[in-house]
């Protein structure tokens, strides 16, 4: 099983987005796909489901069940009850709820938050082939469990100059988790919303090319109004567009992880 | 003192962008205007004035005394201390530090903590006409302390599908501040990045028109990507760009809020 986490402390650069593509792409190779929804935003959650009103469903049953003590003796099919169907076959999804949004204070000073997301995916065994995080636009205990979790990080940058900031403070926190967990986590910067007509796009992404050139994907994705349409007809943008430039960037980049995966 | 809260807790809908140009524009009058970057990302702070390295400047400050009991006995000076000067005259910044993402946890359990900002600006006095609050993507103790002191809130919206699905999300989070404050906050809703070339667009301001009539700003902000500009440059829109399109939309509402402010 590969686990990708989807992050950028920066709001509104096509982390939703990049995450939803990509669990879609998975799921039509036929692999069994869960997308993982954390941000208490619930973005990812809302575009593929709808609105949810039972506080505790999806993600937040895993965080209830540490708070309350009761993870150690919660069967593998209670992690598993977490999950529900998608539209789309093999495309599952962990939902997130508004609730998420009050764990940092209630598991302050408590140990052992930081891995409840490792837990759950190592409960859920053989169900998923893949897993795909989608993170919220901040530093936290939700950003450092999709961290401590994930294989390799995948870090959507818009190509615009504040965005560009905004990479230098993930680079350092990524340096940080590395460190307290003595491994590296790999990582691939996504180039996104590419304007090739103006130049703030044009700059960034120059910059990004000298700045990031060893983790850097290649094409950048760019600005495809049918994205949009896609989310408001509630479709992953492979489903909704098949054939557009965008997905064409996702799939030629599903193509490389599942290969990097096989071959690790 | 005017005190405006700019917030959504959806990532990347134009709150810097927002919160700097009517800053900058309120200067522009000669009002001494503060504006508070509650952001641990600290997008305005590295647009205005670039990087910091001590953990503890601008804003973090506030929260420090507050954590260390000491806030009390501060002298007003001390308060006045953690804001520094821009480039423009009579606007100043009190800048955000990465350090403000752990407040949550640090704060964890302890009364009284959405209540610093409120009693920061409090301490400022008669330093500043008015004070301004960019405010992070999350719901959590930073945006409660921005609502707590704010006397009305603007809300910047994406005017395309997700973004709106979160502001549903957002109202929901004001009335729950309203109920604990047993107070009404005014909020203007602000539409933004808005491309009349795109169905996207144009069905998301209908949408808005229909649900938020009675809250909604009635320009939208259009895309203008001298707005990119100007951030790369360091400069707030209105200096880089005085004449734009998009700086014209702000320029009139910034007309509405001292009125409002002064008829108030
Ligand atoms: N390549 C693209 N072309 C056009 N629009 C895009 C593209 N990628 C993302 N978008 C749009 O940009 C907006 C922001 O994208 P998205 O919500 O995926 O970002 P995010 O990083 O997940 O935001 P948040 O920080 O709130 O979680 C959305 O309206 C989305 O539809
Ligand atoms: N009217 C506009 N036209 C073109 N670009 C814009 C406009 N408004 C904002 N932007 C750009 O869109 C991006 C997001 O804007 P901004 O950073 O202000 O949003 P935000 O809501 O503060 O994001 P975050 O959630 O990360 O705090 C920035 O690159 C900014 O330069
Ligand atoms: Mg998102
Ligand atoms: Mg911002």
């Amino acid at each position: 099983m590969s686990t990708w986490a989807v992050c950028n402390q920066k709001g509104g650069v096509g982390k939703t987005t990049t995450a939803i593509s990509i669990a879609s792409l998975l799921a039509e190779k036929g692999r069994k796909t869960l997308l993982i929804d954390l941000d208490p935003h619930a973005s990812a959650s809302v575009y593929l489901v709808g609105r949810e009103d039972d506080a505790n469903a999806g993600v937040m049953r895993w965080f209830s069940a540490e708070l309350d003590g009761s993870a150690a003796s919660l069967p593998a099919a209670a992690f598993a009850a977490a999950c529900e169907e998608t539209k789309q076959p093999d495309l599952s999804l962990a939902r997130a709820t508004p609730a998420l949004a009050a764990l940092e204070r209630r598991a302050a000073g408590r140990e052992g938050f930081g891995r409840v997301l490792t837990t759950a995916i190592a409960r859920l065994g053989a169900r998923f082939d893949d897993v795909i995080i989608d993170c919220p636009p901040t530093l936290g205990l939700l950003m450092i469990n999709a961290l401590a979790a994930a294989q390799q990080v995948l870090i959507p940058v818009q190509t615009e100059h504040l965005a560009l900031e905004g990479l230098a403070r993930m680079s350092r926190t990524l340096e940080m988790v590395e460190r307290s967990q003595r491994r590296a986590i790999p990582r691939i910067v996504i180039p996104t919303l590419f304007d090739r007509r103006t130049r703030a796009s044009l700059l960034a992404l120059e910059r990004l090319r000298e700045e990031y050139a060893s983790v850097l994907w290649p094409e950048p994705v760019p600005i495809d109004t049918r994205l949009r349409d896609a989310a408001r007809a509630g479709l992953p943008p492979p489903l909704y567009d098949p054939a557009g430039r965008a997905v064409g960037v996702y799939r030629r980049l599903v193509d490389r992880l599942i290969g990097a995966a096989e071959a690790g």
